[in-house]
């Protein structure tokens, strides 16, 4: 469902030139729930960024659904980033000034749901993450931990089948974690596919293969069958 | 070196009332390490926020040094805060427009410092958190674990005798995590006060004494020797 053929992305900085991505080639099959860990500044978000079509490439493929992705239309890309694709941003990116609920709410108006569609399937998704009574909050009104859940949420609230998720619990303590974790479980096992970076072995023992990254390529990559 | 009575904060949310703290009672003795756990929610950033002088309570009493905060001058506050605190935000906080550097130097600028001296002692935080090489990206040139050091950087650039780290190790591999450990271990041993929220147990265990916090109360008070 996601392959890289060569992927490279670098940046220059005055005379250094910083390669974030290096030369990554890999593969996840559809309904794979794969773990990506490695050092801080080994590539991990431009990798999640490049998946999710929020970023390009500079030289390298990447195939999404077996379609080259650099060559599709923007309206075609529109329509994946908010239908196929939930993503969680490791800086949860929250809209400041509009409630839990209409962040949440937000993938849906671009999906064409009225509003009281709208407001059902965003408060589902915010109890799915013991939100519902939060739903009424703004971001700065809520904990750090419970703006991360609302990035979850936002991210499922579409039941998209592929979740890339960007440290989705670097913000939580152990009984939330394992909340989330059985979410993403759940959702897994209703044959979708899960793309999660993470710095902590026990939350990327849930997943089925742990890729680590070194210096924007790849070291390892294991999977426990 | 910080006491609070019975410190309450509530917050109106329609016609609910939330308790982020109800009736804190602690004292925290200097060159004391206390690590502060719990769940999401529970007022852990809230707590932290008045220890900082960046917040004040509804009802109750905080004492810095014996001197009862709400009853100081603006002026007084603002030195406090930039000389005798040090505050790594759970979400950063970091100037977007300007560098590394540039951020990391921002408290000096308060302290009166010369250019020159900034850019040196800014230059050796950095580095102290392994960002020397990374000084003049601005923010969003930056990897969540390198904003969340650079943070760090800047909390620790003035050499103040308290450190308020709220989450320090949120986005940062094990590696990583163990060298800002270290650091503040380091810290530590020159008889500062640190004061830090984590979820995660194996940086809780660097601290001598670990506060658990429920709902807004302290849950439990254990010190390790
Ligand atoms: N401005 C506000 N208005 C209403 N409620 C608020 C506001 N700020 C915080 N809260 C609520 O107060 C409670 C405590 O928040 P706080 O940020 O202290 O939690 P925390 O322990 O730091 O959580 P986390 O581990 O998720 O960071 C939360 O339930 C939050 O929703
Ligand atoms: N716009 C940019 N300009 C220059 N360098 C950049 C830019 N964006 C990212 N980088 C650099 O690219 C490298 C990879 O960044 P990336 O965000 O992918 O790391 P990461 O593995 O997600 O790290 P972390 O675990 O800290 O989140 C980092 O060293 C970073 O400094
Ligand atoms: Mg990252
Ligand atoms: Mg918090």
């Amino acid at each position: 469902i996601i392959q890289t053929i060569e992927l490279s992305k670098s940046y220059q900085m005055g005379q250094e030139i910083i390669k974030a991505l290096d030369e990554i080639s890999l593969s996840i099959n559809k309904g794979e729930y794969v773990a990506i860990m490695g050092p801080s500044g080994s590539g991990k978000s431009t990798l999640m960024n490049i998946f999710g079509c929020l970023d390009s490439p500079q030289s390298g493929t990447y195939l999404l659904n077996q379609k080259n992705v650099s060559q599709l239309p923007e309206n075609d890309l529109a329509m994946i980033r908010n239908e196929e694709i939930g993503f969680v941003f490791q800086t949860f990116n929250l809209l400041p000034r509009i409630s839990a609920l209409e962040n949440v709410a937000l993938p849906l108006i671009y999906a064409g749901k009225n509003k009281k569609q709208r407001h059902k399937m965003a408060l589902n998704a915010l109890t799915q993450v013991g939100l519902a009574n939060r739903a009424s909050h703004k971001p700065n009104e809520l904990s750090g931990g419970q703006r991360q859940r609302v990035a979850i949420a936002r991210a499922l609230v579409n039941s998209p089948s592929i979740i890339l998720a960007d440290e989705p619990t670097g913000n939580l303590d152990t009984k939330t974690s394992d909340e989330i974790m059985q979410l993403f479980e759940q959702i897994h096992q209703n044959g979708n596919t899960i793309v999660m970076v993470t710095h902590e072995t026990d939350i990327a023992a849930h997943a089925q293969r742990v890729i680590t990254m070194v210096d924007g390529r790849i070291s390892t990559d294991v999977s426990n069958g």
